[in-house]
């Protein structure tokens, strides 16, 4: 799960 | 990472290799803006800054670094190389890049998830590359013709912010912690700049004529 904010895309 | 989005980075390096190879093969840069590829590598350089310190993925880590370098490296071809710069149409791509860059970097200022430098230059990365196509629509307007690798060129990194909107909405609808209004919102614009470049272009394929932009 991706947390707000954290960038994972490009 | 769901399809659309992986399918959107595949169309996008795609939409690189294709320059590259035109580049390599013809050793000409005719009807490529030199200013819309230091935008890229303006995007990429100040997108990344992440690389060294928040690791996602080997995947992204790696897509990240050839982005980078990539988008140098035509840069490097376009004003270094012997050959290649010769052909460089210097009076036809005058788009006055340095006020898009200015105006992106103040919007940054103001627009940003947190006011840190990581995250204004973030920022500030997704709104050029938002508007880093301008210079290269205006040169392909201005020589009237788009030859077919130029075309392609555009055509795939049209579908590929086509499909990282496909993904957003996916994410929207299957995770819960999807907030990236910034990327969305400029992707949202940066498509819609696109759109008439689609337009013009399916036409063309349709009428099966030249791609011609009105001046």
């Amino acid at each position: 799960k991706t947390t707000k904010g954290v960038k994972d895309e490009l | 990472m769901n399809i659309f989005r992986f399918a959107g980075d595949m169309t996008h390096l795609i939409s690189i290799l294709i320059l590259l190879l035109k580049i390599y093969a013809t050793k000409s840069c005719a009807g490529i803006s030199l200013k819309t590829q230091e935008l890229y590598a303006l995007v990429f350089l100040t997108r990344y800054l992440d690389l060294f310190t928040d690791y996602v993925s080997l995947y992204n880590t790696v897509m990240k670094i050839v982005f980078i370098a990539s988008s140098l490296a035509i840069v490097w071809c376009m004003r270094r190389h012997p050959l290649v710069r010769r052909s460089y149409d210097k009076d036809l791509d005058t788009f006055r890049h340095q006020y898009v860059v200015l105006a992106c970097f103040v919007l940054a200022l103001l627009l940003n998830e947190k006011f840190t430098i990581q995250e204004v230059f973030w920022a500030f990365s997704i709104y050029l590359e938002a508007v880093a196509i301008l210079p290269q629509l205006v040169l392909l307007q201005r020589s009237g013709n788009v030859d077919n690798l130029t075309g392609q060129y555009v055509l795939f990194l049209g579908a590929y912010r086509g499909l990282y909107i496909i993904n957003w909405i996916y994410r929207y609808f299957t995770e819960d912690h999807f907030t990236r209004w910034i990327a969305c919102v400029s992707g949202l614009v940066q498509t819609g700049l696109y759109a008439d470049f689609f337009y013009y272009y399916y036409l063309s394929w349709k009428t099966n004529t030249k791609l011609k932009l009105p001046a």
